[in-house]
């Protein structure tokens, strides 16, 4: 919340957009513009009309450099706009930094993200630490523009729920040390260990024992969010992406061309299996071991094969680790198999559990 | 590692007093008595933007620190009401 607990004292407030940046057409801002209102206005009793003359709460205006009030803008990059909390006059009013380059995509800068941000402001939010949220001060462009939980809470705390009878949730940012954290797939990368979830991974290495946390399409722009499954193939120094039925590789924070593929086509799944739930590579063997519901697939990397014999139950490769799992790696010569809040740590050639573990244990809680 | 360039101190230096002053309200203005006392101020205003940052809290400009300073941002301060 902004110093002061600033708010707008009536519901149906107003707005104006005094100019539009060349960028992009009208119809383009003014759409950005209002499905920034519509995100804030879901959750809260506001509503948000535009104005085309006169009076209004709100102001919206590209600007450059000086502008008349407390803060220039820097040119292209740096600072990207800023908004003013809510009061008379400019009070509210949000500038944007006519020297970047605003676009509707994923290039830099998105105007509806930035805008989503400033309307925060202009609604009485102050900055957020949440790296999910969207009152997160520095610019990151996930693909999706959604309110956080945190940006829900911060502003029903201001303006109460809305009238919806269906509240809408926002996602929540993964903290590492939640000893109910749980994770969609976890790979080897360079010597690394990555987790990931949601729109996050989390990431330990020997050099950096501190876990850092983003969002995945820091590294790998192209990939969707919430993937299922992923595993390194370390010879070819590769690592491949599960969602649905589709697969995607990279090297590095390379994404490889020709991708996403389709896993029937590539290693050879029956039409009846729509996704896959964990993955790992053996080094040993060079087989890849692929975990759909309560089975389990091998396939050949150097054959580029499925094995016969397969599917199998878990059980008949992996006693102990029950039915079903949400991820696995291998490290050391050991596998770890992730289920909900577990962790097995599981010796391939004796084939037994060595160690229970919670999930988050690399995160030195 | 082989020790940075002075150029590159003198910018990183910049940064770090340009972003304070920014986002952190560190004053630039006459108000600090010598040296030493702006330090401690520009190590506090540091320490404040690290910790809001989920940043290792090393209370120096180390280089995961002026990375993030470079990236794009709003330009609402974190930690001062901006009126």
């Amino acid at each position: 919340l902004t110093e002061g607990n600033p708010r707008w004292e009536h519901t149906n407030l107003t707005y104006r957009i005094e100019n539009y940046t060349p960028d992009l057409s009208r119809a383009d801002v003014d759409h950005a513009i209002r499905k920034a209102f519509q995100l804030w206005s879901a959750v809260t009793p506001l509503t948000f009309s535009k104005v085309s003359e006169g009076q209004a709460d709100i102001l919206i205006s590209f600007v450059r450099g000086d502008h008349g009030d407390n803060s220039r803008f820097d040119g292209p990059g740096g600072i990207l706009a800023h908004a003013f909390q809510p009061g008379p006059r400019i009070g509210g009013d949000v500038h944007f930094d006519e020297d970047e380059t605003w676009t509707k995509d994923f290039r830099d800068y998105n105007l509806y993200h930035v805008a989503a941000h400033e309307l925060g402001h202009s609604l009485g939010l102050s900055h957020s630490t949440d790296i999910g949220a969207l009152m997160f001060p520095n610019y990151f462009f996930s693909g999706d523009i959604q309110l956080s939980q945190d940006d829900i809470d911060g502003i029903q705390t201001i303006y109460g729920r809305s009238e919806n009878p269906n509240q809408p949730m926002g996602p929540q940012t993964p903290k590492v040390c939640d000893s109910k954290l749980t994770f969609d797939a976890i790979t080897t990368i360079r010597g690394e260990v990555m987790f990931l979830k949601d729109r996050f991974y989390i990431r330990v290495s020997y050099y950096y024992p501190e876990p850092e946390l983003n969002f995945i399409t820091t590294f790998w722009p192209n990939l969707p969010n919430g993937l299922q499954a992923a595993y390194e193939f370390a010879d070819r120094d590769e690592v491949r992406f599960f969602k649905g039925n589709k697969f995607w590789a990279v090297q590095g924070q390379q994404m490889l061309p020709g991708y996403p593929k389709d896993i029937y086509s590539s290693f050879g799944f029956p039409r009846s299996v729509k996704n896959i739930d964990a993955a790992v590579f053996e080094e040993e063997t060079g087989k890849t071991y692929f975990f759909v519901a309560d089975k389990i697939w091998r396939y050949d990397e150097y054959q580029q094969s499925m094995d016969a014999g397969y599917p199998k139950q878990i059980a008949a490769n992996f006693p102990g680790i029950g039915n079903k799992v949400d991820a696995v790696f291998q490290k050391d010569g050991f596998l770890y198999f992730f289920r909900g809040t577990r962790q097995y740590k599981f010796d391939p050639k004796t084939k037994r559990i060595l160690t229970l573990q919670k999930a988050n244990s690399w995160f030195n809680c | 590692f082989p020790a940075a360039p002075l150029k590159m101190q003198e910018d990183a230096e910049q940064t770090v007093q340009q972003y304070l002053e920014k986002y952190y309200d560190l004053k630039s203005d006459g108000e600090q008595i010598g040296r030493n006392r702006k330090s401690s101020l520009m190590v506090d205003k540091l320490k404040q933007m690290q910790e809001f940052f989920g940043l290792k809290v090393t209370e120096k400009p180390d280089a995961e620190t002026l990375a993030v300073m470079k990236q794009a941002r709003c330009g609402v301060p974190d930690m001062a009401p901006f009126v």
